[in-house]
């Protein structure tokens, strides 16, 4: 899923 | 997290530290755009939003998800916003009078419009958070254009602007550099979304970082541009 949580970078 | 995501990092965090010195040094941000700074308000707001998902994990106390890189993440986001947000604040209180706001002459919408169509468009999710998240990648490919536009404009930069700009186009670089190296060495599905607008940021200050190595090779003080 894509949620944001997966966006593990800034 | 490997070393040119950290070096990525540290390269964007000494950005800040760059403007918020020299502005406060030589009390001035003459050849800073604000519209540029303003933009980057705007980059960190939509994208750091899941800051309230963790702090919802914290006040609830479960922990069972904060992992070390949350942790990272959490400080360093915070970060990013507190120094943004000051940046914009001291060019609106005790610096006004040095803005450059008569030559800050770009049209903002003429980059909004098209990052928020784009952002609805081609999304990995069509959630609230996720499209914010993917305006703000957008946007920051081409964030810097009023600065750039500015720098055009002046002809000129000083060694602490353009320091600046060193840093904050570099990180992008680096950027790139980690999802390369992501993506040889984890099963981590590719980004396609944050790699072509990395890319596009990386190319926008490309001819700059040319500039600034002829700069620095011949030892001038100040960024001078062909005019």
């Amino acid at each position: 899923a894509a949620a944001a949580d997966d966006h593990d970078e800034l | 997290m490997n070393i040119f995501r950290i070096s990525a990092d540290l390269l964007h965090l000494a950005s800040f530290f760059i403007l918020i010195f020299k502005m406060k040094a030589t009390k001035s941000c003459k050849g800073i755009s604000f519209k540029t700074q303003l933009m980057y308000t705007l980059v960190f707001t939509c994208r750091y939003l899941d800051l309230f998902h963790v702090l919802g994990m914290m006040i609830t106390f479960n922990f069972a998800h904060i992992t070390g890189l949350t942790l990272y993440n959490t400080f360093m986001k915070i970060l990013f916003l507190a120094a943004s947000y000051y940046i914009v604040y001291l060019m609106r209180t005790e610096l006004k009078s040095t803005s450059d706001d008569a030559r800050d002459t770009f049209v903002l919408w003429h980059i909004l419009a098209p990052c928020a169509v784009l952002a609805l468009i081609f999304n990995a999710q069509f959630t609230i958070l996720e499209i914010l998240w993917t305006f703000s990648i957008y946007l920051e490919a081409v964030a810097v254009m009023p600065q750039l536009m500015l720098l055009i404009e002046t002809g000129e930069a000083d060694s602490l602007s353009s320091h600046y700009m060193f840093a904050v186009g570099g990180y992008r670089a680096l950027y790139l550099v980690n999802w390369v190296y992501r993506y040889a060495t984890e099963p981590y599905y590719s980004n396609w979304i944050a790699w072509i607008a990395g890319f596009v940021q990386t190319a926008l200050f490309g001819d700059f970082f040319y500039y600034y190595f002829v700069k620095i090779m011949s030892g001038d003080a100040a960024l001078k541009l062909p005019t």
